[in-house]
């Protein structure tokens, strides 16, 4: 080897420049392919394209139905289980998971016919007492991760980012104006036609003008009728189209809410405006309010992992008024810290529920994120959301919106104090 | 499943949890 080493002459000829040449190609032909990928990853808009991305087991599960299985998995928990049974099979439960029986109501375990009834159980009064502090935690769980919104950017858990406009949706140019807006365009309610098209007795502007009735919960009351009958005209395009809403097309925004206030309502709300210090929305921030913060203000966020043994209903976190729902059908992956911690834009691929509207200090938004056991998110001032319903999905990003300017004109949105219960999540 | 927050708040607001902790219904969250 020393010989060789020592021996062997060593002989100089210079490298044809083609090989250079093939080199440098090559270079430029990775750094291109990597910018094109990148690049792939961006759609019409600029915003980035949400893909699967993690390690080959995010790849298997990604490749499983998983929102059948939840389906599957919420008919099972939602059979009627034997009576003398549900003690002995709740308590399993709550020893596996270690739920606490004791803040249950009702507390006797035969009353809950199901175990998705006892997976939505309630709390007693009193069991949570609400802190004074201004932002409160809207779920029993584990905090996950909590920060400042850095550039639009949240963060998953350290180190993996997803967009802000991916979570909650981009206000799109030139949305089809939503049935609410036709619905409080005066003009067209001040007529009796339009009255008895809808079945109803009276026009809003009668309502308004005459009755101190408090709406119903669904649909008109009928207070008595003024004395003087309004002007008939023919039905308008307008009334057809509030008599027979045409179908919802994906997207569209559709009010969640068609009750109509009254002047004690007006009167009650801009009080509930007072003392919740919300101002009286007239000026239109869009649902992106994130976007123009005032000066001297941030954007944070706050990550909330509900376990299955935890109690699955949501409060409200503060005093706020809820503008706008967008619900994302996504897929079911388990949002498990586990999988937090694998899988990129978790909370950005699953299906899920933004609230958005705004509080004392401008934006405030809400997220319930269903998982593969807890597909079902459920609002209660919202009866017209279904979630984890059969069929493909869309692709990510795209939503179906409700705005809830008609539970109170004057706040424009759903008023929600603290701790006040919004809702919830099911099995399946 | 999942709940994410998503508010505007003066800069001076503090988170008073960290990565971890379990919370309930009520328990204060952060404060200015």
């Amino acid at each position: 080897l020393m010989n060789a080493w020592t021996e062997t002459p060593t002989k100089w000829y210079p490298l044809p420049l083609a090989v250079g040449a093939l080199l440098l190609v090559a270079i430029q032909y990775r750094k291109k392919v990597k910018k094109a990928r990148l690049e792939a990853d961006l759609d019409e808009n600029g915003m980035e394209v949400i893909r699967l991305k993690g390690p080959w087991h995010v790849h298997v599960i990604g490749a499983l139905p998983l929102r059948n299985m939840s389906r599957l998995w919420g008919y099972v928990n939602s059979l009627e289980l034997p009576i003398w049974f549900r003690p002995y099979g709740y308590r399993f439960y709550a020893y596996a998971f270690g739920c606490n029986l004791d803040e249950i109501e009702p507390a006797d375990l035969r009353s809950y016919p199901s175990l998705g009834a006892f997976f939505y159980r309630k709390l007693k009064d009193g069991a949570r007492p609400v802190d004074p502090a201004i932002l409160v935690s809207p779920a029993d769980g584990t905090i996950l991760h909590f920060g400042t919104v850095q550039g639009m950017q949240v963060e998953q858990v350290k180190g993996i980012t997803y967009h802000l406009d991916a979570l909650l949706g981009v206000e799109r140019p030139g949305h089809a104006p939503s049935l609410a807006e036709h619905g409080r365009d005066m003009s067209i309610v001040d007529d009796q036609e339009f009255a008895n098209v809808n079945g109803i007795e009276y026009s809003l502007e009668q309502l308004i003008g005459t009755s101190s009735s408090s709406p119903q919960s669904s649909g008109f009351s009928t207070p008595a009728l003024s004395s003087h009958a309004p002007p008939v005209r023919p039905p308008t395009e307008a009334d057809a189209l509030l008599a027979h809403p045409p179908p919802k097309k994906y997207g569209e925004r559709i009010d969640a809410s068609v009750v109509e206030p009254d002047r004690n309502t007006v009167a009650h709300d801009a009080s509930v405006a007072r003392e919740m210090g919300v101002r009286p929305s007239m000026e239109r921030k869009g649902s992106l309010g994130a976007r123009n913060l005032r000066p001297g203000h941030s954007l944070f966020f706050t990550v909330i992992y509900l376990a299955p043994g935890d109690y699955h209903r949501f409060h409200s976190p503060t005093a706020w008024v809820v503008e706008k729902r967008r619900h994302f059908v996504g897929e079911l992956f388990s949002v498990s810290p586990w999988m937090a911690k694998r899988l990129e834009n978790l909370f950005v691929l699953n299906e899920r529920v933004a609230l958005l509207g705004r509080w004392r200090h401008g934006f405030f938004g809400m997220v319930p994120v269903g998982a593969t056991n807890v597909g079902s998110i459920k609002v209660n001032f919202d009866q017209t959301l279904r979630t984890n319903v059969r069929g493909r999905p869309p692709p990510p990003g795209t939503f179906s919106e409700a705005v809830y300017s008609n539970a109170s004109p004057i706040l424009r949105g759903q008023p929600l104090n603290y701790a006040e219960e919004m809702g919830g999540f099911c099995l399946g | 499943s999942t709940i994410v927050l998503v508010f505007e708040a003066p800069s001076d607001f503090e988170f008073t949890v960290h990565a971890g902790q379990k919370v309930k219904v009520g328990e204060r969250l952060g404060d200015l």
